[in-house]
């Protein structure tokens, strides 16, 4: 199914 | 210290109604270059910035960065107070102030409210986001188009996809209740009054979630026009710009993805 992912899996920490 | 005015309270109050249903705290922080800030919500889906350039501001001066970590609720409520055509000063000590001014003065200059808020702590995570994404997709819109597209769609359901082939988008969006989708042409000529544009480099399709693309339109007073900008596998980015070049909020969301 369609699964919902997160902002950070993008974005890293500085 | 630190010192911004602003000619008129309509803009931070509308960039505050932008972000308060997203972020419930955050750093704003403060360099000569003007005012900033980004924050996730907290289930990590979403990552907001808001940026205020310096010129923006009637009256800005920032001696040395500082970092003022606000309740947006909190400030919300005491903004509340400043009537729309007020001017809104912002008065914070840059050593280590445990709270910031804000003054409020009507138009005739016979009316000043002082409120002072209390600065918190914020341990919060600063994010990278890539400078100069090559987007595969860019669609710009009236604001007011996107309000409605993303207003109705996630009446249906929370998955929305976007799917943008040549000249065309396409939302669409699967329910409980049933199914929806809606088309959306590039406008013909450059002098229509409200123009859909759309720059593809490859068509994308892309599922996000569709309470998200609804809250955005909280920044839909901030500008007239919005863009979205998709690449497959990315989150996508949607930027409210303030007019003048004052600055802007920009949305990043992750997309939903076939496990």
């Amino acid at each position: 199914g369609v699964q919902q992912t997160r902002i950070d899996e993008f974005f890293k920490p500085h | 210290m630190f010192e911004a005015k602003l000619t008129e309270s309509t803009t931070i109050k509308r960039v505050l109604d932008a972000i308060k249903d997203l972020i419930q705290q955050a750093n704003f922080d403060c360099s000569a270059d003007g005012l900033s800030l980004q924050a996730m919500d907290t289930p990590h889906v979403c990552l907001t910035t808001m940026t205020l350039r310096s010129q923006a501001f009637e009256v800005y001066r920032c001696d040395r960065p500082l970092s003022m970590g606000i309740n947006l609720s909190s400030i919300s409520k005491i903004l509340k107070c400043a009537a729309s055509k007020d001017s809104v000063k912002i008065v914070a000590d840059d050593e280590g102030a445990d709270c910031a001014e804000f003054i409020f003065e009507n138009e005739s200059a016979d009316r000043i409210a002082h409120f002072e808020l209390k600065l918190m702590d914020i341990d919060s995570e600063h994010l990278s986001i890539p400078e100069d994404s090559d987007y595969q997709a860019i669609i710009s819109m009236p604001s007011a188009e996107y309000r409605r597209i993303f207003s109705d769609l996630s009446i249906i359901g929370d998955t929305i996809t976007i799917e943008i082939n040549k000249n065309t988008a396409c939302f669409s969006v699967e329910g409980d209740i049933g199914n929806g989708s809606l088309n959306l042409a590039q406008t013909d000529s450059a002098d229509e009054k409200n123009p859909v544009t759309i720059n593809v480099k490859e068509p994308v399709k892309m599922t996000f979630p569709g309470k998200y693309l609804n809250t955005f339109t909280k920044a839909v007073p901030i500008s007239e026009f919005v863009t979205l900008c998709l690449t497959d596998g990315n989150p996508l980015a949607i930027e409210f710009s303030l007019p003048d070049e004052a600055g802007f909020v920009r949305y990043f969301l992750a997309p939903k993805i076939d496990q």
